[in-house]
């Protein structure tokens, strides 16, 4: 699974 | 941020603004599909849905806001507004949009990053705004002539997405960890959309005619 980075693109 | 990024932010509120430039100068939305403008409206607000919990930057929640509102604000106006909704192609804009949202719901239950409500709105939003411009394509090809601010509105949407693909392949080799396949696979898809748009936009400019979709 992804990281959790958050979506910090548009 | 990179400059892929930036330039794709940047193109995609041109695409906006020249929108609300048509409308607003010329009181009508002839030749722009009501139902794109409602899927966009759904994308921003299934996918901005982090605006008020999480905050990356002045920039990033500013951008959110301009497009929620102002995909709000057309589809208002293609609906409510005295002047513009008479001018709305009601009979040419049939796409059966319900179905885009359909699949990109069945899509985004089976594929996500994580199970949660904000992923898999996230991913819901990712694949329908791929899916999101076909009504609009469409009701260019029926109508006879394109004019040039509707025209310029489709190129710029469709070449921010292209510069999205740029910054993901900048990212990809610039940062460890990034590497988002479904951003990727939709975005792809997204501008592979546009291909014969920019064909024929390309062919009316070198020609200088006008932009003319074949049925």
């Amino acid at each position: 699974t992804q990281p959790e980075e958050p979506h910090d693109e548009l | 941020m990179n400059v892929f990024r930036f330039a794709g932010d940047m193109t995609h509120l041109f695409s906006v603004l020249v929108l609300l430039l048509k409308i607003y100068a010329t009181k009508s939305c002839s030749g722009i599909s009501l139902k794109t403008q409602e899927l966009y409206a759904l994308v921003f607000l299934t996918r901005y849905l982090d605006l008020l919990t999480d905050f990356i930057s002045l920039y990033n929640t500013v951008m959110k806001l301009v497009f929620i509102s102002s995909s709000l604000a057309i589809v208002w106006c293609m609906r409510a507004h005295p002047v513009v909704r008479r001018t709305y192609d009601k009979d040419q804009d049939t796409f059966r949009h319900y179905t885009l949202v359909a699949g990109s719901l069945v899509l985004a239950l089976l594929f996500h990053d994580r199970f949660t409500i904000r992923e898999v709105c996230w991913a819901f939003s990712i694949y329908l705004e791929a899916v999101a411009i076909l009504p609009q394509l469409v009701l260019l090809q029926r109508s006879r002539n394109v004019d040039n601010l509707t025209g310029q509105y489709v190129f710029f949407l469709g070449a921010y997405r292209a510069f999205y693909i740029l910054n993901w392949i900048y990212r990809y080799f610039t940062e460890q960890h990034f590497s988002r396949w479904i951003p990727w696979i939709a975005g792809l898809v997204q501008t592979g959309l546009y291909a014969d748009f920019f064909y024929y936009y390309y062919l009316s400019w070198k020609n200088n005619v006008k932009l003319q979709l074949p049925a």
